[in-house]
């Protein structure tokens, strides 16, 4: 070990174990060590190490490799029960194998998963849901067109309901509803959650949630009256293959539709259990994993900038000796800041958790009286985490001087994987103005 | 500043640097800052922001359209999410920290990472602190010192604080931030490793440079 951060770590003033047992708990912490030597010690995952050197095709089908062999391998050790509750550690899992924070089936375990879960009938999740977990049916979430984002009331996308066949009729009738973006959409997902508006006998009832079935689940070519594929390269996650699609009077059974929170019977009368809201339960979900997301990448950043300050020494003082970059008090006031914002991310991810764990109950007890406030919560936090971490990893990568432009930093791994995270889910202004209108109303 | 200071004459974009305004007495008193008060700043920040937009926008109502008066607020509709945002990562950290009942040493470092993140986001924010009149040109200064002394406190467990993320070097994937700090040998590695140096000679010398330097 470097003589320095020898040093550090013995000049301390308490044991960091105590804290990542406090950040972590002691039960986690141990799981998460034992996965990555296992990792470690199997050649299955070495190969991904070639990442920066391989072209598109190669990295989406060696992500798509390891994720297989990973499944497999958590399976036999008993770590995944056909249950999406071990994402996390899943996530982690995937992470440690792979170095690039994300894979191809992300959305289905992080939205497409959890949206039949919780907008589902029991019937239907007793369908879909094993399914799922077991990836014969691999989905993604199509929510964002190529004409409309954040304004979901906006989207184009239509569902008619055809009482003569208890069909609805899914179409894209412009080429700005064109579902554009969604995760895994491309080449990945034979299945997908569209969000489209509801019409029956000319009348508008607003968006809802279609299962859509997108490829043969045997041949996995896409189905007639679909168009499907992948939108191109991007500033980073080159191993997910962000799709497009496009319906052309696309035809799916009427028990496709997710029913928990309204119906469309037999007869094409449509009824209403819960309050609009809960439809966008998803992205208020989907916000409180990138608040938490993005608390651990700017960690990853801080933990890289101060190890380098400790070892790197620059410019001789009068006796002659280069100190420390640490000891530098513009470079403590680059690299503490960062530390601090990760803890207190940290923490914030947890509160935010443990207030959405609460709302759910709640909903699922049919009380969706906080519901606003988890929307007006989770979007703010949302956008300024994202502000905050993407402005500090650029600090933390400043700070490694020249050599933090070099992808040998793994920082500018962290700022790709950062950066994204401003515009999906909602453009960061857009979300605050959605927290603005909720505290105005509050 | 020096030049200012030994009463030379500056050029007319700096001349202010040799004109301090005299500061009331009374607003260069001490006041004393704890985790209390510093919270009771945020929630106050935010409020305010709240409120001010809130009034600007009634105001606005009156003489046009709702639409036109959110479009004509947005900017302070964005502050105001904003600072009930920096109020609730605030708020969260500061509630953990008092229900804990964690390792004494590990807590008191904690503490202050705390301190630090509170009195570094007030000032980062001080403009709207200033604003919503939470706090006073004296009192920032007082946040400045605190923030400096607060640096030197921090500094001696910046690499354990750190460690403590417990992340493995295979997950963080840099030479720069390696946990047994060989960063150069790491560099040198990861150089030699490029694509670029599969060949002494690349081929585009022959190819390209060759048959240029002959034109030239």
């Amino acid at each position: 070990v470097n003589p320095d951060l020898a040093r550090e770590r013995k000049n301390a003033t308490f044991n960091p174990e105590d804290l990542s047992i406090i950040l972590y708990g002691k039960e986690n912490l141990e799981l998460r060590r034992k996965i990555f030597k296992e990792i470690s010690e199997d050649p299955n995952f070495a190969k991904a190490k070639m990442f920066p050197t391989m072209s598109r095709d190669e990295v989406y089908e060696e992500a798509v490799r390891i994720f297989g062999a990973l499944q497999r391998k958590m399976k036999e050790h008993g770590y995944v029960k056909g249950c999406f509750d071990t994402y996390a550690l899943q996530h982690y899992y995937y992470k440690n194998a792979a170095f690039i924070g994300t894979y191809p089936f992300s959305v289905h375990t992080d939205m497409y998963a959890p949206t039949i879960k919780g907008q589902g009938t029991d019937e239907q999740i007793a369908e879909f849901l094993p399914k799922a977990e077991t990836y014969q049916h691999i989905g993604t979430y199509a929510q964002t067109e190529l004409g409309h984002g954040t304004f979901i009331r906006g989207l184009e996308t239509t569902a008619t309901y055809d009482k003569n066949t208890e069909e609805f009729v899914i179409h894209s009738p412009t080429i700005t509803s064109i579902k554009y973006w969604p995760g895994g959409l491309g080449k990945t997902s034979n299945y997908a959650v569209v969000m489209a508006q509801l019409i029956i006998d000319g009348k508008n009832y607003g968006l809802h949630p279609f299962m859509c079935q997108l490829r043969d689940l045997k041949t996995h070519q896409p189905l007639a009256g679909i168009e499907l594929g992948d939108i191109n390269r991007k500033f980073g996650y080159e191993v997910v293959d962000n799709g497009y699609l496009r319906f052309f009077h696309y035809r799916i059974p009427r028990t496709n539709m997710l029913m928990r929170n309204a119906k469309v019977s037999k007869d094409g009368e449509f009824s209403r259990q819960a309050i609009p809201q809960v439809t966008y339960l998803t992205m208020s979900y989907v916000r409180m994993g990138i608040v938490q997301e993005v608390a651990t990448l700017l960690a990853q950043a801080a933990t890289i900038a101060t190890r380098y300050s400790a070892v790197r020494r620059q410019t001789a003082n009068s006796q002659g000796i280069e100190p420390q970059i640490l000891d530098y008090q513009t470079q403590q006031m680059k690299v503490i800041p960062a530390i601090c914002t990760s803890y207190a991310f940290f923490f914030n991810g947890f509160e935010v958790r443990k207030i959405y764990d609460s709302v759910m109950a709640a909903v699922e007890k049919g009380d969706v009286s906080r519901l606003p406030e988890m929307h007006s919560l989770t979007s703010g936090l949302k956008a300024y985490c994202s502000d905050v971490s993407c402005d500090l990893v650029e600090i933390c990568r400043r700070s490694c001087g020249g050599h933090g432009y070099s992808n040998a930093s793994g920082i500018t791994r962290i700022y790709q994987l950062l950066v994204p995270c401003c515009t999906f889910e909602g453009e960061n202004t857009v979300l605050y103005l959605q927290c603005a209108r909720s505290l105005m109303k509050f | 500043l020096g030049k200012a200071q030994k009463g030379e004459e500056l050029p007319s974009s700096l001349q202010f640097l040799g004109h301090l305004p005299d500061v009331p007495p009374e607003l260069m008193s001490a006041v004393k800052f704890d985790m209390s008060t510093l919270m009771t700043a945020f929630q106050l920040n935010a409020l305010r922001s709240v409120l001010h937009v809130a009034s600007e926008l009634q105001t606005a109502q009156k003489k046009v359209n709702y639409e036109t008066a959110w479009n004509n607020n947005l900017q302070g509709l964005v502050e105001a999410a904003k600072m009930y945002s920096v109020y609730l990562v605030a708020k969260f950290f500061v509630s953990a920290l008092s229900a804990s009942q964690w390792e004494s040493r590990a807590k008191a470092v904690l503490t202050q990472v705390c301190e630090f993140y509170l009195v570094n986001n007030i000032l980062d924010h001080s403009g709207t602190f200033l604003q919503n009149d939470v706090l006073n040109p004296s009192q920032a200064s007082l946040l400045r010192t605190r923030r400096i002394e607060l640096l030197a406190e921090l500094r001696p467990n910046a690499v354990a604080l750190v460690d403590a993320f417990d992340y493995p070097d295979r997950l963080l994937n840099s030479c720069l931030g390696r946990y047994d700090g060989n960063v150069y040998e790491a560099l040198y590695e990861y150089a030699k490793s490029s694509s670029l140096n599969q060949h002494q000679v690349h081929p585009s010398f022959h190819k390209y440079v060759k048959p240029m330097r002959e034109t030239l």
